[in-house]
């Protein structure tokens, strides 16, 4: 564990709970891709099944049942609770166009071909593209409110953390993951655009150019 | 062999 990882990991932590809290708080999901939270749902399931086959720490273990639940929580909350408000309409992203060549890769690039391994990799190559619905409905209604664009920018920080968590490992360890790194360079880099926007406009709500 | 790689990162 070194700094870059954990305040990654908290900035993700912070991300998901922003998110819960602004539905929550408003009532409503509008703005939200219902499709790109239930593509992480899906990430969270695939690769934290390790919890039944082994153990890492009391802080890893916390974290991904923390995860877990509000990923769920955040489909709920969308699909049933305040399904009135989603806007559907615009959630209008092809996500099997991501899932199956996700699917794919995983079987075909992965470390181990096992069971567990498979999904792991699935979760971590679908991780990387999860968030296209949600930048797909902003592209497409043409703005996002304030407090989706902090979630979106702890959601990339978090990454962009990850990447510096990995060149660390990779002097003082000798760790180093290639599947985990090249899709992490590839999710980081689909929020560099965001990023750019959050700065240039102090991550007040924007209009976001197609 | 099922997850026989462990996965420390979240």
């Amino acid at each position: 564990m070194n700094i870059f990882r954990l305040i990654g990991d908290l900035s993700h932590l912070a991300a998901i709970i922003i998110l819960l809290l602004k539905i929550w708080k408003s009532r409503s999901c509008a703005g939200i891709s219902g499709k790109s939270q239930i593509l992480f749902a899906i990430v969270f399931t695939t690769r934290y099944l390790d919890l039944l086959t082994s153990f890492i720490s009391l802080y890893n273990t916390c974290m991904k049942v923390i995860y877990i639940g509000c990923a769920y929580a955040t489909v709920y909350l969308i699909y049933m609770k305040f399904r009135a408000t989603y806007d559907g309409n615009h959630d209008s992203f092809r996500v099997e166009f991501l899932v199956v060549p996700v699917g794919g890769l995983a079987v075909l690039i992965n470390h181990d071909f096992s069971f567990l391994e498979i999904l792991w990799t699935f979760s971590i190559y679908l991780e990387s593209v999860a968030i296209l619905p949600q930048l797909f409905m902003i592209s497409k209604t043409g703005e996002a409110e304030t407090i989706t664009t902090h979630y979106l920018f702890c959601l990339g920080l978090y990454r962009a953390l990850y990447l510096f968590n990995w060149i660390w490992r990779f002097y003082f360890e000798g760790f180093f993951d290639m599947i985990a790194i090249v899709a992490g360079v590839v999710q980081t880099v689909l929020y560099c655009d965001f990023f750019y926007l959050y700065v240039t406009k102090d991550g007040k709500g924007y209009r976001f150019s197609i | 062999v099922i997850g026989r790689t462990k996965h420390d990162e979240l």
